[in-house]
């Protein structure tokens, strides 16, 4: 199991660095294994003699390069921005580095389906332009069927087939299939 | 395994019988605001084995069944089918004979939910694994629900082992 | 302190009837002072005579009505909608709750400035275009100052004047003055 | 009270001093992703006496300082300025004799912030009650963060006491 789990971690980790860039059309992103600090402070309370503080002392040392034990941390920098601490990076920013790792383990481990509920609401014009266009290969290379729920029209016009929601009568949903010429009568709808 | 069709009857605001095509490459869903497009999604959480009524945006279980409008009375039962195609023979377990798959999974209000897969009665646990095998399920990364895109970005990295987990 | 706190939950309450009927085109909406429920079991615990018991559920029973210790329950029910738990309203009708709420307090105590980063993100054109008649009329009437931030086309065409923030130099952000028919060279500056 | 004019220098992404005139009606602020919009919003709150790193989006308060890029150093010291037109004579104590006023706080790189109003030296917790007397400061529901508009509808009722506080 710990093979495999490194094997995947370096798999998602190629991934998510060249869709990273691909995606801001430049900077660098990558993943890290990363260990809870606790294990020293774990290991100074268990020990009683001073054998047995050794012992549990090398134990937490190997335990500590155990990546079934790791947590996953992600180093994220746009394109001429310094390396920061990902809570600095703006909205749209992190919607698009999630977005990232998240095609990064469909191209690891492909899943049948993908819903994406309104995922490009805080992106601007042109990252919603590069969002379309990987999910469009994404879906192409890895043929994972995509549900993608949009409000941009940017987005509606590069879907392969368009349903639209009504409540025709209140608080009753219908699904109709559209085309595109015909979202505005759909979203007009509920004036 | 490919997902093929999702069949809702009195699921929230889906109260008539409603298909909805699941097909290769992009399929977009449209509308305006509280119109039941996140419904959707939800439905398809549900029918794939979710224990929890939180994620389904409710109270209890029950919530899923359609509450009624101003002009329709409420129901007592909520069905969702899944239509998989398993010619791959993707599937490990359960019905690894057949090349359909209908996932069904119905509540009553008041009495629980069932699931059956071709008609047979399944427990939640089997469906559970069904999709798990194939790398989806209720708590699929892959289905991403509104709002929630970023959190992965703002969690603790001990909790987002699931991304190693999940691939592993 | 009790009856300033009264009158003005009566205010901000019938505003927020007003308001949410108007964002929503209909329906209905309502606050309501809202006390834990532990009370009840606090004075059981409290009470060790009957004598005491009864005496702090006296106590009980009119500190449950102080308007200092209680919270806020929302009620939203959108037009042709059974009246159900908030949780379950959608993403847009949450957000348009939401300013509902805030609209009224600003109604009921102006502030002399408000800001709304992406509060439209989540609506759809029909609900931006109410959300900005409504902006604007608070604008108006209550003399408080807004920023806007926004990344629909239609909220810009609504606003009095804009910047546009740019990072012409990679990282380093930059303010300037732009009319309308510029939007599109701001927005595209990111390529 | 009313606000005119925001300046800032050497804050987050805004390196060169740049100002933004707050004027009445709405002001539309647009831009691409990560370009620096929300940061104009920390500003106006970190000025007005904002104590928690966490709510700049940072690990300390320090963040706020410009961090430099692949072409600028970083800077050593942040500074922003919010001028108040007070003719109407709305806030109480500091300085009231004043048409004009002037807030500034300024942070300098591992040695803490401080605040002048018209160049006087105050403390944080004046310049918080200046605010707060006006129905506004770093705490004010008017101040709508990217993504929390609709955080007052999941609160617990508890959580909302702030709305009828705020107007009494
Ligand atoms: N059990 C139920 N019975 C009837 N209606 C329900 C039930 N549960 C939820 N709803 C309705 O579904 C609506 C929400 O639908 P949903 O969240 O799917 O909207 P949406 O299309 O995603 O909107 P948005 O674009 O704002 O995100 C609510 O208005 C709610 O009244
Ligand atoms: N101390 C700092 N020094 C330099 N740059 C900083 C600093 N703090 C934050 N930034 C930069 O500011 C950017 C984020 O800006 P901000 O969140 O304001 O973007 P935004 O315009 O709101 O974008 P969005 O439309 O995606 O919400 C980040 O990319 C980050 O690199
Ligand atoms: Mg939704
Ligand atoms: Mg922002």
């Amino acid at each position: 199991a710990r093979e495999r789990l490194e094997e995947s971690f370096n798999k998602i980790n190629e991934h998510f660095k060249v869709l990273f860039t691909r995606l801001f059309g430049g900077g660098a992103a990558e993943l890290k294994l990363a260990w809870p600090e606790k294990k020293d402070e774990v290991t100074a309370e268990e020990g009683s003699a001073l054998a047995d503080a050794q012992e549990a002392e090398a134990a937490a040392k190997s335990k500590k390069k155990d990546p079934l034990e790791a947590g996953l941390e992600i180093y994220a920098q746009p394109p001429g921005k310094k390396l920061q601490n990902l809570s600095l990076l703006s909205g749209g920013e992190q919607a698009l580095t999630a977005v990232a790792l998240l095609f990064a383990m469909f191209l690891t481990n492909p899943s049948p389906i993908c819903v994406l509920d309104e995922v490009d609401a805080p992106l601007d014009d042109a990252n919603v332009d590069r969002f379309c266009s990987m999910v469009e290969e994404i879906a192409r290379d890895s043929g994972t069927r995509f549900l993608v729920i949009t409000h941009h029209r940017l987005t509606m016009a590069r879907m392969d087939r368009l349903f639209g929601v009504t409540m025709a009568e209140r608080g009753i949903s219908q699904l109709v299939s559209v085309d595109l010429t015909q979202t505005d009568e759909i979203l007009e709808a509920a004036e | 395994m490919q997902f093929t069709r999702l069949r809702l009857t009195g699921f929230k605001s889906f109260v008539d019988s409603t298909d909805l095509p699941i097909e290769p490459g992009m399929t977009g869903v449209i509308g305006p605001n509280g119109c039941g497009k996140s419904n959707l999604v939800e439905a398809l959480r549900w029918v794939m084995g979710e224990t929890s009524a939180k994620r389904m945006r409710g109270g209890e279980m029950d919530d899923v069944i359609f509450g009624g409008t101003a002009t329709r009375p409420r129901r007592e039962i909520a069905e969702v089918a899944l239509l998989i195609d398993n010619k791959e023979r993707a599937v490990s377990n359960v019905a690894n004979l057949q090349d359909e798959l209908e996932v069904v999974r119905r509540i009553e209000r008041g009495s629980g939910s069932d699931f059956k897969v071709n008609g047979k009665s399944v427990r939640a646990k089997d469906v559970q694994i069904l999709f798990a095998d194939a790398s989806t399920g209720a708590n699929s990364p892959s289905l991403v629900s509104q709002g929630k895109v970023a959190a992965i970005i703002s969690a603790k990295p001990q909790d987002r082992r699931f991304v190693l987990e999940d691939a592993a």
